[in-house]
């Protein structure tokens, strides 16, 4: 049972590094608390941007716990595949340039698995093959109007 | 194996029937606040079983049914498949002649399905529906069907665990979740890795 | 007590319902859950945007839960001013026209009060009359570049 | 009355002394993700005792000081006065022979807020600071300054209150926190009007 978990825990963590260091142009890795008993412990997640210290988690910014966050489910996704993705605004807390960032790796991870992405922002919706726009009129019934398809770039 | 078509009727903010087509790769859904967007999540959830009423900001399951037409009733209907891929899922309906009302009625949305003007949806293996009924003093009823046929929630989350999609299996990210993960304790967070290992 | 209670309470609803009315073009308001004893019950909120029934509080959109509760505390703000106030991203779940309304009213509260906003949304950085812009270089060290001023228009 | 000045001191990703000038009305502050913008924020709640550290995102004080710097110490300043009033504060300030050295300190940054390059802040009628001190094996030391003299955080508390500052009053509102008020509970969100009854 450990070895399964072992097995599982250097898959996912492998994948974390790559996407990671992709995202954030920084360093980070997964760390169990208790390596030679690992399900008596728990997972913890070091990240070190470049240029600054280890991270403690939770003195991250905002920015940084989403990209973080997300490193870790799209590591998770590529370890266990699925037929599909739903994001409902997870690019809420990233500036520009990291929007464009994740935008870019949902599109490359969206080439084996269908990803399903709400979002406001520009970088995100340029970056998909295609919008769903969703409306209401004065009456407060939900309207889809339609997809928006776009070249393919 | 991907969503092929959503079919949300009288759910949440969609009063009246509204089918949604989705193809593979990447698709954004996008407008303004409060329009519906996140409703379209809560409609996958509810119809796959991977949610409780909170979690799709409800008090009780009621409160899912369009507050806005007179219908006390609610249905979802997803529809998976293979793009480029003819099934044939004729062989896993039964004869109309032993259905129920409802029965017929998710019968009928795995036949739209699979006749509707969208093509790739005649490629549907795998079509899962649910329904909520307001019954009023008698309280309410929730039902599933796999493939046209009533089941239980145990046996559509068997089925749907079998292509990786589970709560454990984080294929949904909801609004204002995504720093979740970094503010989970570390044993929790290593749970997650328990429930795939 | 319950006396001072009820003339704080009217004075922050009567200022609720014309800041919400602005901010989201429908009819807001607060209520007391026990009016007769005020002090034994709780306060809840009604929100109802044009066209819409009165939605329920938790099953607004991230949106409609944003402009719902500034205006709440701008209302609060409204009835006991203090010397500055703090914003740490609050426009983050707001579309394009909601976060220009939001940016408007934090001008017209600024003007007997002064706000300090952290914000990414060009609406919000466009109604100020000046930003701060801070960065940081590779070593990990907050740099502040500095006040951009801008015209008054 | 309103701030005039912050002067973050090897506090959080500031390493060495910053001062911030602020000025009447609506001022931004925009960067990018993890550039400091927060840690703005936290520097006056910190200094102005409306926090806890778990608010301000450090497990204890300690974390609050900057991990580039060798200097095991931090200090916030905030400045409070009005614009275009000269306020005379020199009044308030005791001579510096009764002052010990974090005392000293503490008295020059009113004194640079008074003269210092910036014209506003010699209207300076309240000055706030406050120092955290990491002292190793024998803990660590949290130490108010009220216009220079050391003070107590009620001393602190009870002097901002008078100009409706306090965790009471929803001075700040953090990253992440804005629907707060939506997912409290009525008696919650009731008792946040009992405050100022
Ligand atoms: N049972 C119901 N009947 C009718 N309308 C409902 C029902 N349940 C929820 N709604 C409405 O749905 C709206 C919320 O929709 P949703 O959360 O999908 O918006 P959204 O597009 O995600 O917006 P945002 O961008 O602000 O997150 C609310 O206005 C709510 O009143
Ligand atoms: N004691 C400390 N010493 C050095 N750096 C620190 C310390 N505490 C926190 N930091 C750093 O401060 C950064 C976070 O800064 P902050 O939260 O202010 O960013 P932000 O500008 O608000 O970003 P965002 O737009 O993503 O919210 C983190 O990278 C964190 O590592
Ligand atoms: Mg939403
Ligand atoms: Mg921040």
């Amino acid at each position: 049972k450990r070895d399964h978990f072992n097995k599982a825990f250097e898959a996912i963590d492998e994948h974390f590094r790559g996407i990671f260091a992709e995202l954030s142009d920084g360093e980070g890795q997964l760390l169990l608390t208790n390596p030679l008993d690992p399900l008596s412990g728990g997972l913890t997640i070091q990240a070190k941007p470049r240029g600054k210290k280890t991270l403690r988690l939770e003195s991250m910014s905002g920015g940084e716990k989403s990209l973080t966050a997300l490193a870790f489910v799209f590591a998770f996704q590529r370890y266990l595949p699925a037929p599909f993705y739903a994001f409902d605004e997870v690019d809420m807390f990233l500036d520009g340039v990291n929007a464009e960032k994740l935008a870019a790796m949902v599109r490359k991870q969206a080439d084996n698995t269908q990803f399903i992405v709400v979002s406001l922002r520009k970088p995100m919706i340029e970056s998909s093959e295609r919008t769903i726009g969703v409306t209401q009129k004065q009456d407060g019934i939900t309207k889809v109007t339609g997809v928006l398809l776009k070249h393919a770039s | 194996m991907h969503i092929l078509q959503i079919e949300i009727d009288n759910f949440k903010s969609f009063s009246g029937k509204t089918v949604i087509p989705f193809e593979e790769g990447f698709t954004t859904i996008s407008g303004p606040n409060g329009s519906g967007k996140s409703n379209i999540i809560d409609a996958i959830l509810f119809c796959l079983g991977l949610s409780t009423s909170r979690t799709m900001r409800a008090e009780k399951l009621t409160d899912l049914i369009n507050n806005r037409s007179r219908r006390r009733e609610a249905l979802v209907t997803v529809a998976f498949g293979d793009f480029g891929v003819e099934a044939a899922p004729k062989g896993d309906l039964p004869d109309d002649a032993d259905l129920g009302d409802d029965e017929q009625a998710a019968q009928d949305a795995v036949k739209m399905v699979q006749s509707g003007p969208q093509p790739n949806t005649r490629k549907a293996k795998l079509v899962i529906s649910r329904r909520i009924k307001d019954n009023g003093q008698s309280g309410y009823t929730s039902t599933y069907y796999l493939n046209g046929r009533t089941a239980t929630l145990t046996q559509v989350h068997d089925r749907l665990a079998q292509s990786n999609i589970s709560p454990g299996c984080y294929n949904v990210l909801m609004q204002g979740d995504v720093t979740g993960i970094i503010n989970m304790s570390p044993m929790e967070r290593r749970k997650i890795i328990d429930e795939v290992a």
